[in-house]
């Protein structure tokens, strides 16, 4: 998947398995990304399970949990607070769209995240003050988690390696032959392009990724993943003239670097 | 470094001082001081090499032993809870510890706000 980072860092990952993106003294989230096609390297988000923890006369220790087509829009308990005490309304999820999109207002904490579920993969953004992100408990991986360090080197995809190569859905689904799944669709550079710009129309890495989605996949719903993740960047992202990012983030070493499949 | 806000929230919760406590008054004033250690806790990452906070480390070990607190325990107060709304609005009387603007930065800028996102493929 692609990652922006709270320093606003860019990549894509591959991230098999389960993984932390948050955790601190107050919150854990961690995804499972599964490969989008048996023996890639590319990977989406099928499951997040969110666990907020107990805070003083708030809330209770509460869990969230989303997979692929189930996207609850309450906790694992079936509640919709933060359980009995005296401020459990300072937790809470709104349902946006009926099993496509959901939001957590984490008030005391001053947090909010939206899920989504976009084609059959999840979404996840959060806002989130830095002092919540900064607390972490002596001892604990000393804040060890990929919104605050980014992917490690060795998960990184080199974007633009990939793209030099031949690797499109168009000349996958040729070598792989008649015994693969057929893909949706086969998607040249340029007709990705053009399929992003329908939704993304100015060029930075929102663009890029969808692109880069689209050729790893040929599914168009990462098109829409793409165009929601940068409406959920406007809507969380305390700095306006930061939203486009057009760098994509690089701690590649020698001999690391993404090779084609 | 806030460790400024613990300081003031510890005194705040004992402006009466632990001097000549009944034993519920030492039971209050060692919720006070989990709380102030928990507070110290969560400032310890940005506080390094900070007088004020290492003072404080000290200071509430050194109280915890003088008044014989559990380091273990509750950090806050037991209150008399509210009958449970069936609506979802929010409780106009909830704690104000449980609103983060309205706690963390009543006498500060408002806090500085981070973004994550994870999409695609």
């Amino acid at each position: 998947p692609h990652l922006r980072t709270f320093l606003d860092s860019f990549q894509t990952c591959k991230v098999p398995g389960a993984w932390p993106l948050i955790d601190n003294s107050y919150l854990n989230v961690q995804v499972t990304n599964t490969p989008v096609r048996p023996g890639s390297m590319a990977t989406a988000t099928s499951k997040l399970t969110i666990i907020f923890k107990s805070f003083q006369e708030c809330v209770e220790q509460k869990v969230y949990q989303a997979e692929m087509d189930e996207l609850p829009a309450a906790f694992a308990d079936g509640s919709k607070n933060g359980g009995d005490k005296h401020g459990a309304n300072s937790l809470k999820i709104t349902e946006k769209v009926s099993g496509q999109h959901i939001e957590i207002q984490a008030k005391y904490i001053g947090t909010t995240i939206v899920v989504r579920q976009v084609g059959r993969y999840l979404t996840f953004a959060v806002r989130m003050p830095e002092e919540v992100v900064e607390a972490v408990e002596d001892g604990d991986n000393q804040g060890l988690y990929l919104c605050l360090r980014g992917c490690p080197v060795n998960q990184q995809i080199d974007f633009q390696a990939f793209h030099s190569t031949t690797q499109t859905t168009e000349n996958w689904a040729r070598r792989k032959g008649p015994s693969v799944p057929s893909l949706p669709e086969a998607f040249t550079y340029e007709s990705a392009m053009a399929k992003c710009r329908e939704k993304l129309p100015v060029e930075d890495l929102y663009f890029q990724s969808c692109v880069f989605d689209l050729l790893t996949t040929g599914d168009v719903n990462f098109t829409l993943a793409a165009y929601y993740a940068f409406e959920d960047v406007k809507m969380l992202h305390s700095s306006k003239d930061k939203l486009h990012l057009y760098e994509r983030t690089q701690a590649l070493e020698p001999g690391n670097m993404a090779t084609s499949e | 470094c806030r460790i400024m806000k613990c300081n003031s929230e510890f005194l705040a919760a004992t402006s009466s001082g632990p001097h000549h406590l009944g034993i519920e008054e030492a039971s209050e004033f060692c919720t006070a001081l989990r709380a102030y250690a928990h507070c110290t806790h969560h400032t310890a990452r940005t506080c390094r090499g900070d007088l004020f906070y290492h003072s404080a480390v000290h200071g509430i070990d050194d109280l915890m032993a003088q008044h014989n607190c559990s380091k273990e325990g509750p950090t806050s107060p037991p209150r008399v809870r509210p009958p449970p709304r069936a609506d979802s609005q929010e409780r106009s009387d909830s704690p104000e510890i449980c609103h983060y603007e309205r706690s963390f930065h009543k006498h500060s800028p408002p806090p500085n706000y981070t973004h994550c996102g994870l999409f695609g493929d």
